[in-house]
């Protein structure tokens, strides 16, 4: 529910003010996701998967998280689609853990670190906030994720 | 750091004490449309100059990443429920890195174009490449992040913008003397592959009891999950699903109280 206070407060003038924003006044009201926008979408790649082969190949660090209690695109939609890289495993599945709790489970692949996230919705950060940001500081450290 | 100065918060209303810098306002990726792009920058806690600079992008696709990323997931303020003032996220993930909340593409939040037909033919192509202006721009009025190492995060339909804008970024750097410090990417219940996030929303939909066996059956029968548009029979057993098994449940997260 918390959108509804950000549609709130950033069309407050004094909020757009500190922000610098809306200097041009645009003729509609902030909104936190454009209908218009979401309606007229015309171009969309069918499958990102072979993008990912090409960042693979770059060698950059790629993660992908799920929160395993988000029904829009679930966990065994992730699965499914990471299935068709067809990864050499390089650390076997395993619960990885946030102060001595399963925060999830996760498996690193050659090339891409996979992990779901127990608990949390879609917004993962948002449900989960203590263990996404476990996450994040594993990601930017290139660690896998803790054992214990 | 006049341009950088210009776009200093000095404070938003009802913010409390904080001690890291924040900076935010827009770029223009487009002269001739008159696109702009709004961002906001909250810098770590300490030492940002040793710390990498992370860019989130929100999906939707349509959705702002400051109404999300920023204000209601990492960013390191919540909103109050009367929307009077702001209170601290513990877990702001500018603890160990500065976070930069793109509203990408216009149309999206505060970003903007002055040709209004730009809303109406929008898509992934041009998310991606007003992106990678946005960014080459952006370094350009903030240069201490110009070798920075740079990680690019997100969420959903993001699943498409964080490979697309990272693929650009390595495009851009193939023919640039001065190429972004590209390091790595990290998305969340991310929209991936049109035919496997389909049948894995259905498997799941049948495998977490949110649906019957005969929908199930049904969906997976009729529906051709390669089809960017769904057939009206395929159509009306989707809308059987969630308006008749699921319930009145918060489909973002199944356990949560839905929000009326």
């Amino acid at each position: 529910c918390t959108e509804k206070y950000a549609e709130k407060y950033y069309n407050r003038p004094d909020v757009q003010k500190a922000l610098h924003a809306n200097a041009t006044k645009i003729p509609y009201k902030w909104t936190a996701c454009s209908d218009i926008l979401n309606r007229n979408w015309n171009d969309t790649e069918a499958s990102i998967l072979p993008i990912y082969r090409q960042l693979m190949a770059a060698r950059l660090r790629i993660w992908v998280f799920s929160g395993d209690v988000d029904s829009v695109v679930p966990v065994t939609a992730t699965r499914y689609s990471l299935e068709q890289l067809k990864l050499q495993v390089k650390i076997p599945w395993y619960p990885w853990y946030v102060k001595k709790q399963v925060g999830g489970w996760t498996e690193v692949y050659e090339g891409l670190t996979f992990a779901t996230v127990r608990g949390a919705g879609h917004e993962v950060p948002l449900f989960k906030p203590r263990a996404a940001l476990e996450l994040f500081t594993s990601f930017l450290r290139g660690n896998p994720l803790p054992k214990s | 750091g006049g341009d950088e100065e210009r776009d200093r918060i000095v404070g938003l209303p009802g913010q409390p004490k904080v001690t890291f810098n924040q900076f935010s306002g827009y770029v223009t990726v487009n002269e001739v449309a008159g696109r702009a792009l709004f961002y906001w920058l909250t810098e770590a806690v300490s030492n940002p100059l040793s710390k990498p600079l992370v860019v989130w992008l929100n999906g939707g696709p349509g959705c702002s990443s400051i109404a999300y990323g920023a204000s209601e997931e990492i960013g390191p303020f919540r909103i109050n429920s009367s929307a009077s003032g702001l209170h601290l996220n513990k877990f702001s993930w500018n603890r160990i890195a500065n976070l930069l909340f793109l509203e990408t593409p216009a149309g999206v939040g505060f970003s903007y174009s002055n040709k209004s037909s730009d809303l109406f033919d929008t898509g992934d192509r041009r998310t991606a490449k007003d992106s990678l202006k946005f960014l080459v721009r952006w370094m350009d009025r903030f240069p201490r992040y110009k070798q920075r190492e740079i990680y690019i995060t997100g969420e959903s339909y993001a699943g498409h913008y964080v490979p697309q804008l990272a693929r650009e970024i390595l495009t851009y750097n193939a023919n640039s003397k001065h190429p972004l410090n590209l390091k790595g990417i990290m998305v969340g219940n991310a929209v991936t592959d049109n035919y496997y996030d389909n049948l894995g929303t259905v498997m799941y939909w049948w495998s977490h009891a949110m649906i019957s066996d005969k929908t199930y059956h049904q969906l997976m029968n009729i529906c051709d999950f390669h089809r960017q548009k769904n057939s009206e029979e395929c159509e009306s057993l989707y809308s059987y699903a969630m308006d008749r098994e699921f319930g009145n449940i918060d489909q973002y997260n199944i356990y949560a109280p839905p929000c009326n």
